[in-house]
């Protein structure tokens, strides 16, 4: 473990927190897009199926439980508990434009042709473009509510502090995954637009509205 | 025994 990867899961954690809050104390999923949610449950689904078959440590157990018990929470209160807020008329991004492709790519690019490699691999991949749903929806409504801009910052800062993690793993550890890498380059890539907005715009006070 | 990176990472 180093600092870089810590912060990282902080970060994750507290974008998963900020968004639970935001639904639970406003009884509004309004602005949230019900397809990402969907797609991160299925990213911890898939990559966390060793969580009864591989010990690393408490902390990463514990973790991943969260991790995943959240993200099912969190598209129930959107789909069910919520519904009457959630805004799909604005939620219309064609997830399966998303899932094939990955879901082929896993298939032919892995570290091991196993199922759990492959699934782990699907995991990676959709997980890097999990977020476009949810920032297409951002771009459609034209703007999003401060919360939900902090929420995108953290979530879009874990994976960018992963890229310092594994830059810190490689020289000290001699740790590389080169298919966590480039997912993990293409995922904070997706990021850096609104992250421009977020430090220009947000943190002023404004409030972020991306060109519909 | 699989020879990819540790999964030691969430």
């Amino acid at each position: 473990m180093n600092i870089f990867r810590l912060v990282g899961d902080m970060s994750h954690l507290l974008a998963i927190i900020i968004l639970l809050m935001k639904m639970w104390k406003s009884r509004s999923v309004a602005g949230i897009s019900g397809k990402s949610q969907i797609l991160f449950a299925i990213v911890f689904t898939t990559r966390y199926l060793d969580l009864f078959t591989s010990f690393v440590s408490i902390y990463n157990t514990s973790m991943k439980v969260f991790f995943i018990g959240t993200s099912y929470v969190t598209v129930y209160f959107i789909y069910q508990h919520f519904k009457p807020t959630y805004d799909s008329n604005h939620d219309t991004f064609r997830v399966e434009f998303l899932i094939v492709p990955v879901g082929g790519l896993a298939f032919l690019v892995n570290h091991e042709f196993s199922l759990l490699e492959i699934l782990w691999t699907f995991s990676i991949y959709l997980e890097s473009v999990a977020i476009l749903p949810q920032l297409f929806m951002v771009s459609k409504t034209g703007e999003a509510e401060s919360i939900t801009s902090h929420y995108l910052f953290a979530l879009g800062s874990y994976r960018a502090l992963y890229l310092l993690n594994w830059i810190y793993r490689y020289y000290f550890e001699g740790f590389f995954d080169l298919i966590a890498v480039v997912a993990g380059c293409v995922q904070t890539i997706l990021y850096c637009d609104f992250f421009y907005l977020y430090i220009t715009k947000v943190l002023k006070g404004k409030k972020i509205s991306l060109p519909a | 025994e699989f020879s990819g990176p540790k999964k030691d990472e969430l």
